[in-house]
């Protein structure tokens, strides 16, 4: 509620003419930015206490089940949002060698969506909690993004793949996990991109 | 120097020896489809009668038609079996990537604009352009708030005799999601990522406003040019159009439903979540 009731207000600020067509004096302008920014990364962490409060029963379930076999394990995940994807930064999948890529689809009936993010390694393996390796592709960050003053990024590719069969006002979960092959096995390879074996399977059809 | 072709099952995309998008073979059909940014000069006046309005916030007003930015573009190419991409570099303040996804029926440019140059003392408001073998005459389409689509025709209004005083600006309409042109063979449409300023200036061809940085107030508002700055210099925008073209004749499902779905999906987008697992094996998170 609180957090909601932020961006709510934030919205209610934004109706004014001025916030819809960039009318207002410039200091106005960045302090809608501010109201909004502000409101998101409220409904952020709101959205990550939701989701905690959605997967933490199921992972209190497997880890009751864990328990019993004798494992301890803390499976609480902070789930966190990029808002700087536009400009493919990443802290998290720039920096780390395993993550998880959680997407929620809003719309009411299945869907998919081309993921990219910003890596520092050259190889990655995606798989879905099935086990399925999903095709992945390594794609260069043009120079005209990498070159962008305040980017503050060293990631110069990004990894993308589809992440399709997202349930209805559902999630859907994908673990990635980095290919350390060779110390310098990225300065070697001056296109990752054609690691990726041709004989990996198509997606499937139309959606 | 030789043509450059990406693409999937559903389509195919070819780029001239100069760089520029040229020609599609998509949704049964091969025809000629060309994509290039141009920009116009904003008109410059004391704003003191109507004739000496100066472009601004509440004002689109070119000083004379558009200026291209590049007789050649430099290409990258990059292909997978996910996606196949053309890094497009147009100038130092415009480039693009024009991408088609393995399993998509339409094709994706994310364009990237600014620092608009002002050296020369001249407002500059960029436009991307699409031009198609459509013989469209005079009539386009643009949404209403992403819902119906309103008809337009250029330099005509359904309720009375025009006389045009901005035979550019005035045939510009708000384009909220989607703007597109039709034959009885042909549809283009360009779906937007945001509201723009988007118009049809000649047959088959539809252009998009996508950044504007300008050095004068309009003396319609609050005294202020609109000069969006960003750590001191131009604001750099980046954004999406996604282009869906076809025979209306073989296309099934219809172009518009595809032009539907699509613009559920890009408007109302997965939401993405990262969680740091570096601590566990992968069948532990199973």
């Amino acid at each position: 509620g609180p957090h909601l009731n932020v961006l709510r207000e934030a919205m209610g600020v934004m109706q004014h003419h001025d916030a819809v067509t960039g009318t207002e004096k410039q200091h106005v302008a960045n302090d809608y930015s501010r109201m909004l920014h502000r409101a998101i990364e409220a409904c952020g962490a709101n959205t990550q206490i939701v989701l905690n409060q959605i997967v933490d029963p199921v992972q209190k379930k497997s880890y009751a089940k864990k328990q019993h076999h004798g494992v301890k394990r803390d499976f609480t995940f902070e789930f966190d949002t990029c808002h700087l994807l536009n400009i493919s930064k990443c802290e998290m999948s720039e920096t780390k060698d395993n993550f998880m890529v959680t997407l929620y689809n809003p719309l009411a009936h299945s869907g998919y969506q081309y993921v990219r993010l910003p890596v520092s390694g050259s190889k990655y393996v995606v798989k879905d909690y099935r086990g399925i390796e999903t095709p992945s592709q390594m794609v260069p960050i043009p120079d005209s993004v990498q070159s962008l003053n305040y980017r503050f990024s060293n990631a110069s590719y990004e990894i993308v793949f589809l992440a399709n069969e997202l349930p209805p006002l559902g999630f859907k979960s994908y673990y990635v996990s980095r290919v350390i092959e060779s110390v310098d096995d990225f300065s070697k390879d001056s296109n990752p991109s054609v690691r990726v074996q041709a004989d990996q399977p198509q997606p499937t059809g139309w959606h | 120097s030789e043509e450059v072709t990406i693409g999937n099952k559903y389509l195919n995309i070819s780029f001239d020896s100069n760089g520029f998008l040229s020609s599609i073979v998509a949704n049964g059909i091969s025809s000629r489809l060309r994509q290039t940014f141009v920009y116009y000069e904003a008109a410059l006046g004391d704003n003191k009668e109507f004739t000496n309005r100066s472009s601004g916030a509440y004002i689109f007003r070119p000083n004379g038609t558009e200026k291209f930015v590049a007789e050649s573009v430099q290409l990258r190419v990059v292909k997978g079996n996910v996606v196949q991409e053309v890094h497009q570099v147009f100038n130092e303040w415009i480039s693009q990537v024009v991408r088609v996804y393995a399993d998509e029926n339409h094709v994706e440019f994310e364009w990237l604009v600014g620092d608009i140059p002002i050296e020369d003392g001249i407002g500059k408001e960029v436009v991307s352009r699409c031009y198609s073998a459509a013989q469209s005459n005079g009539v386009f389409y643009t949404d209403s708030n992403g819902r119906e689509m309103i008809k337009r025709t250029r330099n005509h209004r359904d309720t009375w005799d025009l006389h045009l005083e901005e035979s550019i600006a005035g045939n510009y309409y708000p384009v909220t999601a989607k703007i597109a042109l039709e034959d009885e063979n042909l549809r283009l449409a360009v779906l937007t990522d945001r509201a723009q300023g988007g118009s049809s200036l000649e047959d088959g061809a539809v252009e998009l406003m996508v950044h504007r940085r300008l050095l004068h107030d309009d003396a319609f508002g609050v005294e202020e040019a609109l000069d969006e700055r960003a750590f001191g210099k131009g604001l750099v925008a980046r954004g999406k159009h996604y282009v869906v073209f076809g025979s209306k004749k073989t296309s099934n499902p219809t172009l518009q439903a595809k032009e539907r779905f699509l613009q559920n999906q890009v408007l109302l987008p997965t939401w993405i979540f990262l969680s740091d697992t570096s601590k566990f094996k992968y069948e532990d998170w199973q």
